[in-house]
C-alpha cells in the first residue's frame, strides 16, 4: 500500500479550486447544459477546467484528457464507503495525474461524562473538557468488478482536521496507478475518524471525487474523434433518462448493414450515390439487428480505381465502413 | 457562396453539434468555427496558396500534358487548430478532451 505524501504538486487546475468552501457557480450555456448535474461540485471543476483549457494551445494538466469519476455512496459495516468505476478510462490514455477531491467539516468531539462515583450520592458529574479535535484517516481499496471482498488496500492518509469546512486535494496518482496495472478499475474510498460514524452521510453536492489527468496517445491517430464522441443514444435503458434529449428514442438501434467493397477512403455517406449492391458479397439489411457495440469503427473508402474492382478485393481486413442509422439517413437525405 | 474567390482559399463552416447527432452527450462547445478549404490550384499557382515543391511540379507536368490525367494538386487544410470538448463519457461522468487539428487555420494546395 502507498502511503501518499499529504500534499504533492497537485495540477495547478485542481490547485484552482482546493481551498473554496463553494466555488462560485459556473455561468454560460455550459452549465445550462449539465441541468441539474451541474449543480455538484466536480460539474463545477470540469467546467472551469473546460474554461481555462478551452483556449488555444493550453494542455490539462500536461496532457490532453481529464477524467472525472463521481462517487457512489454505500454503507458497509455501518460506515460511509465511496466507490468510483474507473472502467471508462480508455486503455490509449496514460495517467499522469489523479486526484480525490473531497469537503472536510471540522469535527468538533464532544465533551465526555466521567461516570460518578457510586458513593458519593448527588454529586455533580464532572465533564471533561473536550480532547484535541479527531484525526481522520482517507482509506483507499482497490477491486475487480465483481468481487465481494472489500478490496486490497492500496493507500491510507492522515488527515489533519481543517480549520473550517473546506474542500481538499490529495494527490492519489500511485494509488489509481498501481489498480489500474493490476485491472482493478473500482476504487472505494472511505473517510474513517476510528470513532463511531455520527450516522451516515446522505449524497450531497458535498459527494468526494476523483480527477484523473491523461495523455491519450491516441488523440492525435486520424478520426479519433469519432472513437470517443460517434456513439448512440449513451444513454439507451429500459426507460428513457427525465433529462435526455426528446429524439434519443428508447427504442434500440437498428444495424444498417451496406454493400463494403473495401476500404473506405472518406466520410461520404454510404448508399447516397450508390445502391447497396445485390452481388455475393452484399450484406443483407437485417432489422432485428442491434448495435453489437455503441461504438462503430470507421472504414477508410476505396480510391476510384478499387471501386472499379468492386468485389473483387471485397473485405479486405483492415477496412472499415461507417454506419448510420436509418434515422440519420433520412436526415441527410432531406439536407 | 457564389462570390467566394476561385483560388484555393479557407470558406466559412460552422458546425453544430446537433446536426450530427452528438449534442445528447456534448456539453460544451454546442458548435464550433471549422471552416473547410475549396479552390483551385490552376498552373500557375499564386504564392497565396503556398504550393508545396511536389504540388508545383506536379501542376506544370499537367499543365505542359507530358503525362495525361494527371489532376491538379488539392486545396487542403495547412495549419490547424485543436478544440477542448467537454462531454459525458457512457458513466455519465465529465470528460474533458482537447482534440487536435478540429479547425482550420489556413489551406494550402498539396
Amino acid at each position: 500500500s502507498h502511503t501518499v505524501p499529504a500534499r504533492s504538486a497537485l495540477p495547478a487546475a485542481a490547485d484552482g479550486l482546493v481551498g473554496h468552501k463553494d466555488a462560485q457557480w459556473p455561468l454560460g450555456d455550459a452549465a445550462a447544459a449539465l441541468g441539474p448535474g451541474a449543480r455538484d461540485m466536480v460539474a463545477v471543476h470540469m467546467l472551469r477546467l473546460y474554461e481555462k483549457y478551452s483556449r488555444r494551445g493550453a494542455r490539462p494538466g500536461g496532457g490532453n484528457t481529464v477524467r472525472s469519476f463521481r462517487a457512489r455512496l454505500e454503507v458497509v459495516n455501518q460506515k460511509a464507503v465511496y466507490f468510483f468505476n474507473l472502467t471508462s478510462m480508455q486503455d490509449s490514455e496514460m495517467i499522469l495525474t489523479a486526484t480525490f477531491h473531497f469537503y472536510s467539516e471540522p469535527r468538533w468531539p464532544q465533551a465526555r461524562e466521567v461516570p460518578c462515583k457510586q458513593r458519593a450520592k448527588n454529586a455533580s458529574c464532572r465533564l471533561l473538557p473536550p480532547g484535541p479535535p479527531a484525526r481522520q484517516h482517507l482509506l483507499f481499496r482497490s477491486l475487480s468488478q465483481n468481487t465481494a471482498t472489500q478490496g486490497l488496500l492500496r493507500g491510507a492518509m492522515a488527515l489533519a482536521p481543517p480549520p473550517r469546512g473546506l474542500w481538499q486535494a490529495k494527490d492519489i496518482s500511485p494509488i489509481v496507478k498501481a489498480a489500474r496495472r493490476d485491472g482493478e478499475l473500482l476504487l472505494s474510498a472511505q473517510l474513517d475518524a476510528g470513532e463511531k460514524d455520527p450516522g451516515v452521510p446522505r449524497p450531497s453536492p458535498h459527494a468526494p471525487y476523483i480527477l484523473v489527468y491523461a495523455n491519450d496517445l491516441a488523440i492525435s491517430e486520424p478520426n479519433s474523434v469519432a472513437v470517443t464522441l460517434q456513439r448512440y443514444d449513451p444513454f439507451q435503458t429500459g426507460d428513457p433518462e427525465p433529462g435526455a434529449a426528446p429524439n434519443s428514442s428508447a427504442d434500440p438501434r437498428v444495424r444498417r448493414a451496406t454493400q463494403v467493397t473495401g476500404p473506405l477512403q472518406d466520410n461520404e455517406l454510404p448508399g447516397l450515390d450508390e445502391r447497396p449492391a445485390h452481388g455475393p458479397h452484399a450484406q443483407p439489411y437485417h432489422k432485428h439487428e442491434l448495435w453489437p457495440s455503441p461504438f462503430r469503427a470507421l472504414k477508410s473508402r476505396p480510391g476510384r480505381k478499387d471501386r472499379r474492382r468492386k468485389g473483387q478485393d471485397a473485405f479486405a481486413a483492415s477496412s472499415q465502413v461507417l454506419d448510420f442509422d436509418e434515422k440519420t439517413m433520412q436526415k441527410a437525405r432531406r439536407k | 457562396q457564389w462570390d467566394e474567390p476561385r483560388v484555393c482559399s479557407r470558406r466559412y463552416l460552422k458546425v453544430d453539434f446537433a446536426d450530427i447527432g452528438w449534442n445528447e452527450w456534448i456539453i460544451s462547445p454546442k458548435s464550433f468555427d471549422a471552416y473547410y478549404c475549396a479552390g483551385a490550384c490552376e498552373f500557375p499557382m499564386p504564392k497565396i496558396v503556398r504550393p508545396s515543391n511536389h504540388a508545383t511540379i506536379q501542376s506544370i507536368v499537367r499543365a505542359v500534358g507530358i503525362v495525361p490525367g494527371i489532376p491538379e494538386p488539392c486545396c487542403v487544410p495547412d495549419k490547424m487548430n485543436s478544440l477542448g470538448v467537454l462531454f459525458l463519457d457512457e458513466n455519465r461522468n465529465v470528460v474533458l478532451k482537447v482534440y487536435p487539428n478540429m479547425s482550420v487555420e489556413t489551406c494550402a494546395c498539396r
